[in-house]
């Protein structure tokens, strides 16, 4: 139980570092067990550094950046033990388009190793443009939901799909 | 095990049957504020055994079924289903022997779910072991609903703590 | 104390119903005082019904239609006693095009009311191009922000402003 | 009483002195993640008197000042002055004759803040009270900060009859 929950933190936090690099081109960060000796009872503190920024607690970082930091956190412990399937709702809603453009690299590198098929609702332009397929969700008829396949082409002209 | 689509009929509001075929690689899903998006990962949740209504912004599970709009009349049930590839044959004992495996709940007003695996009827505990198996699941990490981001942000240690206990 | 908590809340429920029908361009909405009937210790229940969509509870909406209803109760205490100044930090974030825009066309009335100035903080490329000006932060030397003004129609070249 | 400009220097990100004037209408402010943006709003609600360290994502009020970047060392102070234009006479007695009024805070590792309105230190409540007078201020409903929306929404019935109690 214990050891096992250590086992663990050490390949997650082993994760974190190489997936918060990649997300923000650079810079470092650590996950720390505090508080208890015991795991089953320690907390999580998330520390983060940004490139050419001194690390700090998750707190103090902007909106974006504890984003992208929640991002790779979340992937660190899906990686352990990735599943067929990934779904990701707006999870790219704070990020500006250079933090996009890694988010999205990192998805095909997962694709490449892990054979996991993601959806991903968004409303990110640069997101949308990055993607296999696209489909479009909408209401013509108010209340009551259709399905569409957007062309990927044809979805730079929709510009209410976002 | 490979999802090969997700049907949906009656579930908040997706009145009429829906069918989403699941492809390898990145699948996006757009569309205005309120027009459903977040309703398909919630139908996706439901049907692997989510059990709590919350989770699904509902007070009971009876807000998962269509309850009406302007122009139409609520329903009565709503029903989800996932049909997965099980040629690899990694599926639990119980339903190894077949190739394509069809999972669906459906919910009945005032009546409760009840679960089906290739027709056949069976309790919420199998289909969350389905999951369970292939660290897949309406609680794993690999379903992240609109707002997680900001939870975990904003979580307690302990909160953040939980967070690691699903990768061991 | 009681009464004057009470007169605000009518007045603030008038705004309310008004303000949300500006956002949404169209539907109902309306506050509630609960649970006591002493106003110093009710709750407050929010209620909403997008164009075509049935009257519900605040957590039974889509995000983004939370956050434009969010917008709406915020504006409507602002507007009984309007600020000189009024900031707002990435309000915008779950905003679809459309609800953009309402929201940028509200801003302009308020302006034109109140003579209220307004600092926008925002990602979206639609409500950047409703400025009046626009100002950029940049941090070339890692960790140090330098103020830019930007020309409004550079804006759309400089991919990396949002 | 109307905004003319905000310079910050030695707060946050901010370290060399940066001069926001402030007009008419809509002002955006723009830029990648990181860069400063909240660090301008934190900086316009210290000014004012903000007096929780938590409201600016702190522990302490010293973490407000510059802590260093990999070029550049820590500072030990952090300034920020507001400029307003007072020609319509509707400011607090003590400063009414005054057509400009200049408020600044200052605070200087471990010693705290001072803050000054046109060059005399004043107190903290002092400074709160001009603002409150025209239903500005740290806390008023005009200062929506990052995260504020979210806030709301999850907020309890009681916290969001909190946010009624301002307009009364
Ligand atoms: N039981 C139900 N019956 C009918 N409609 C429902 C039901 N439950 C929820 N809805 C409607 O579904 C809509 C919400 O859809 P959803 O949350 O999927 O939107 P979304 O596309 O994710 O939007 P956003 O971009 O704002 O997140 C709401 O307008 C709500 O009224
Ligand atoms: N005392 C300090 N000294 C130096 N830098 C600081 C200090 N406090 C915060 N920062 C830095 O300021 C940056 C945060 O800036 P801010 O929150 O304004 O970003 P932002 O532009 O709002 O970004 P986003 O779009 O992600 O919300 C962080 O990277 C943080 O490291
Ligand atoms: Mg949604
Ligand atoms: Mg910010």
């Amino acid at each position: 139980g214990r050891q096992r929950l250590k086992n663990s933190f050490e390949l997650v936090n082993k994760n974190f570092k190489n997936l918060f690099k990649k997300l923000f081109g650079g810079g470092d960060a650590e996950l720390k067990l505090v508080g208890d000796d015991d795991p089953l009872k320690a907390g999580l503190e998330i520390l983060a550094s940004p490139p050419g920024k001194k690390m700090q607690l998750l707190s103090l970082l902007s909106g974006g950046e504890q984003a992208l930091t929640a991002i790779s956190l979340i992937f660190s412990v899906f990686l352990c033990n990735p599943a067929p399937i990934c779904i990701l709702d707006e999870v790219d809603a704070a990020l500006d388009d250079s933090n996009v453009g890694r988010f999205c690299n990192l998805l095909d590198k997962i694709v490449d190793e892990t054979e996991t098929y993601f959806l991903i609702v968004t409303h990110h332009r640069l997101t949308m443009a990055k993607m296999n397929r696209l489909f479009g969700v909408t209401m013509e008829q108010k209340g009551i939901s259709r399905l569409v396949s957007v062309d990927l082409e044809q979805a730079n002209k929709i510009k209410d799909i976002a | 095990m490979k999802f090969k689509s997700i049907r949906i009929s009656g579930f908040k509001s997706f009145l009429e049957p829906t069918e989403i075929n699941l492809d390898e690689g990145l699948t996006g899903i757009v569309g205005p504020n309120g027009c459903g998006k977040s309703n398909i990962v919630e139908a996706m949740k439901w049907v692997m055994g989510e059990s709590s209504a919350r989770q699904m912004r509902g007070e009971g599970m009876d807000d998962v079924i269509f309850s009406g709009s302007n122009e139409r009349p609520a329903r009565n049930f709503a029903e989800v289903t996932i049909k997965l590839d099980n040629t690899e044959k990694k599926a639990p004992a119980s339903f190894n022997q077949f190739d394509e495996i069809e999972i669906s709940r459906k919910i009945e007003r005032e009546k409760g779910s009840t679960y089906r695996v290739n027709s056949k009827q069976v309790r919420a505990r199998d289909v969350q072991l389905i999951f369970a198996d292939t660290a897949t699941g309406a609680r794993s990490s690999g379903i992240v609903s609109q707002g997680r981001i900001s939870q975990i942000i904003e979580s307690s240690l302990e909160e953040r703590r939980i967070i690691l206990e699903e990768a061991a």
